[in-house]
């Protein structure tokens, strides 16, 4: 789930 | 969530808190350049659309909508405020120098030609060069307030603990993000210069940091 991880980060 | 992401979080909270503390507390903006400021409210602007359409946590929408607010807010006691104390004559930095290669990039390099990743690539782009402008604002003047370094210091760190965290997540969840870890890592480069004078004038000696 890289799509979410990445918008996970701020 | 890791150590080191949520360092890295609370050092670029520091950091913003740092600065609009000091423009309120002194009411002034001097030495501060107000063109870094507006491209990181545009940064903050264009990478946070995702809130309207990824949810991730409370804790991230809590942390974008923060950035989000005390970004506008330095921008406004800069521009509006306290602008008679803006010092517009040191900052001359010629911000299309940047908007326009960071633009092109972003829509050659994104990972799918949509508007908000196009707009999501030009952000994670131009925070990597946005410091720029208060930075050659600073080498232009030879000087800086200790309060001013303190801040770019935390951003720096900010910066570094993101590298620290994208090793571990590599590692422990297979996670890599390859646009925003290169540019972190140019960003990253930026404030190496600018560490080692903090450390060797700021912290071991008086309060301004003068460049030789």
């Amino acid at each position: 789930n890289q799509e979410l991880l990445r918008h996970d980060e701020l | 969530m890791n150590i080191f992401r949520l360092a890295g979080d609370v050092s670029h909270l520091v950091a913003i808190i740092i600065l609009l503390l000091k423009i309120w507390r002194s009411k002034s903006c001097a030495g501060i350049s107000g063109k870094s400021q507006v491209l990181f409210a545009l940064v903050f602007s264009t990478r946070y659309l995702d809130l309207f359409t990824v949810f991730v946590s409370v804790y991230n929408v809590v942390m974008k909508v923060v950035f989000l607010a005390l970004s506008y807010a330095t921008v406004y006691l800069i521009y509006m405020r306290f602008r008679n104390s803006y010092d517009s004559e040191n900052d001359t930095f010629r911000v299309e120098f940047l908007l326009v290669p960071v633009i092109g990039l972003s829509f050659l390099e994104n990972y799918a030609f949509t508007p908000l990743e196009i707009l999501w690539t030009f952000s994670i782009f131009l925070e990597a060069v946005a410091i720029m402008p208060q930075l050659f604002m600073i080498t232009k003047t030879g000087e800086a307030e200790s309060i001013t370094t303190h801040y770019l210091f935390f951003l720096g760190l900010y910066r570094a603990l993101y590298i620290a965290n994208w090793v571990w997540r590599y590692h422990m969840e297979g996670f890599f993000d390859q646009i925003a870890v290169v540019s972190g890592v140019v960003q990253t480069i930026f404030y190496c210069d600018f560490f080692y004078l903090y450390v060797t004038r700021v912290l071991r000696g008086k309060g301004k940091m003068s460049l030789p």
